[in-house]
């Protein structure tokens, strides 16, 4: 006798929220560059039974950029999602998932992502920065200059560039340049680095310790520079806060 | 004779008193802002 046809899930049922929940979880702690992604909309659901107890699922999803970087130990529910006018970044994902028994695992995922357009944003706010493209000169100037004046004031552990995350250039009223980019731990202290910042090199896997930097550079109509660098402390790879081997050798 | 009759146009069946055609299942509801 066939399986029962399964009735179709609805996108807001319970069973439905759940497997969304499992895959953006999957996909954040999979992902390895940029920032955690937040369950925004569940866009579709496909339900094929495989036998009893059994189902394969597909799943389309919209997600929504959060402030927090993939390498953050902050729990996703304590991310803030980015505003409309902070320049939105949406996710699109496609995941298959199987149900057996009760117990959901990720199959796949396939995701892509893109920026809200401009003239949303300038729309809703017209004097609102906008993403740029992160190998700007500008930003890339703005980041040396940023990561340069945190190590020169450092007490601590001298810091290294692992990635720029974000960035946007305001123009009006005054022009400035914000970023935001993960730095790493190295095994030399700030004043060491004075003597061979050649010899500093990031920690090992066991004593890692990421963190993340945001910074505002104008340049007109005077210099200014504001930067704020947070280290996350070494975290114990979990489900949730892999780490990632090819960090440990990249050097940016 | 072979004779092709017309169909009688069928009349809807009314649903029964009571029937909910099932509520638009997906998409689902947007959590935050929609882009």
């Amino acid at each position: 006798v066939p399986a029962a046809p399964v009735a179709p899930l609805g996108c807001d049922d319970p069973e439905s929220e759940a497997a969304a929940y499992a895959a953006v979880n999957y996909i954040n702690s999979h992902s390895h560059h940029g920032y955690k992604f937040a369950l925004n909309r569940i866009e579709n659901i496909r339900v094929l039974p495989q036998g009893p107890n059994n189902n394969i699922i597909f799943l389309e999803v919209d997600l929504l950029e959060t402030r927090c970087p993939v390498l953050s130990p902050t729990p996703l529910e304590n991310c803030t999602v980015r505003s409309f006018t902070e320049h939105a970044v949406e996710g699109d994902c496609d995941i298959k998932l199987q149900k057996l028994d009760g117990k959901i695992t990720v199959l796949a995922t396939k995701c892509h992502s893109h920026a809200d357009s401009s003239e949303d944003v300038v729309q809703l706010c017209p004097d609102c920065p906008l993403l740029t493209s992160l190998n700007n000169t500008e930003v890339t100037t703005a980041v040396t200059a940023a990561l340069s004046a945190h190590n020169s004031k450092a007490t601590d552990a001298y810091l290294r560039l692992l990635e720029i995350g974000r960035a946007k250039i305001q123009y009006e009223p005054v022009h400035v340049v914000y970023v935001e980019f993960a730095v790493a731990a190295t095994n030399c202290s700030a004043e060491e680095a004075k003597e061979n910042v050649e010899a500093c090199q990031l920690l090992p896997d066991d004593q890692s310790n990421f963190g993340f930097c945001t910074a505002s550079m104008i340049t007109r109509p005077k210099e200014d520079l504001q930067v704020d660098c947070q280290l996350y402390g070494h975290q114990v790879p979990t489900p949730n806060t892999p780490f990632f081997p090819e960090y440990s050798n990249l050097l940016i | 004779p072979v004779v092709k009759r017309a169909v009688a146009q069928h009349d809807k069946v009314p649903h029964p008193v009571g029937f909910v055609s099932p509520p638009l299942l997906c998409p689902g509801r947007i959590r935050h802002f929609k882009i």
